[in-house]
């Protein structure tokens, strides 16, 4: 463990708290994509499986149990709780373009051509682009909450930090995991944008708001 | 690719 990754899941779990507090305190999920929420939902299943196999610490263990805990409880109060203000509409992303082509990448390119394996590998590829109907989201209507601002860019920071953390164990442990590393970059490449946006409106306290 | 399939992170 290393501060680049400690701060790393402290920022995910952040990012995973202050969704469903917002969600709760506000009892609305209006701006939210409830379909990034399932592929989160669907990451962490997929990636936490061996929660029942292999223990490796009572912080893995316990971070898993509440990501899993938080994923689904969102998920349960955007599609049932809280049904009557997810915003379908503008919530159109075609997930099966995402889920489709990183099954098959999961199947072709992985450590170790196991079930388990490819789970874990599907996960690792599926986050990458599990934000993207949440980005989409917010370019179709225009603009996103504050609260669903500082969110994102928790969330986003998170792998960040974790590519600090590959560089780190690299260096120091000569660890290195490929598939991760790459799908990592990948996804912090696709909040650059927001990233941009979040600095230099959010943070000098304006709306984020794109030109339509 | 040399397997590597004990993950330890999350």
């Amino acid at each position: 463990m290393n501060i680049f990754r400690l701060t790393g899941d402290l920022s995910h779990l952040a990012a995973i708290i202050i969704l469903l507090l917002k969600i709760w305190k506000s009892r609305s999920c209006a701006g939210i994509s409830g379909k990034s929420q399932i592929l989160f939902a669907i990451v962490f299943t997929t990636r936490y499986l061996d929660l029942l196999s292999t223990f490796i610490s009572l912080y893995n263990s316990c971070m898993k149990v509440i990501y899993i805990g938080c994923a689904y409880a969102t998920v349960y109060m955007i599609y049932m709780k809280f049904r009557a203000t997810y915003d379908g509409n503008h919530d159109s992303f075609r997930v099966e373009f995402l889920v489709v082509p990183v099954g098959g990448l999961a199947v072709l390119i992985n450590h170790d051509f196991s079930f388990m394996e490819i789970l874990w590998t599907f996960s690792i590829y599926l986050e990458s682009v599990a934000i993207l109907p949440q980005l989409f989201m917010i370019s179709k209507t225009g603009e996103a909450e504050t609260i669903t601002t500082h969110y994102l860019f928790c969330l986003g920071l998170y792998r960040a930090l974790y590519i600090f953390n590959w560089v780190w164990r690299f260096y120091f442990e000569g660890f290195f995991d490929l598939i991760a590393i790459v799908a990592g970059v990948v996804q912090t490449i696709l909040y650059c944008d927001f990233f941009y946006l979040y600095v230099t409106k959010v943070l000098k306290g304006k709306k984020l708001s794109l030109p339509a | 690719v040399i397997g590597r399939t004990q993950h330890d992170e999350l």
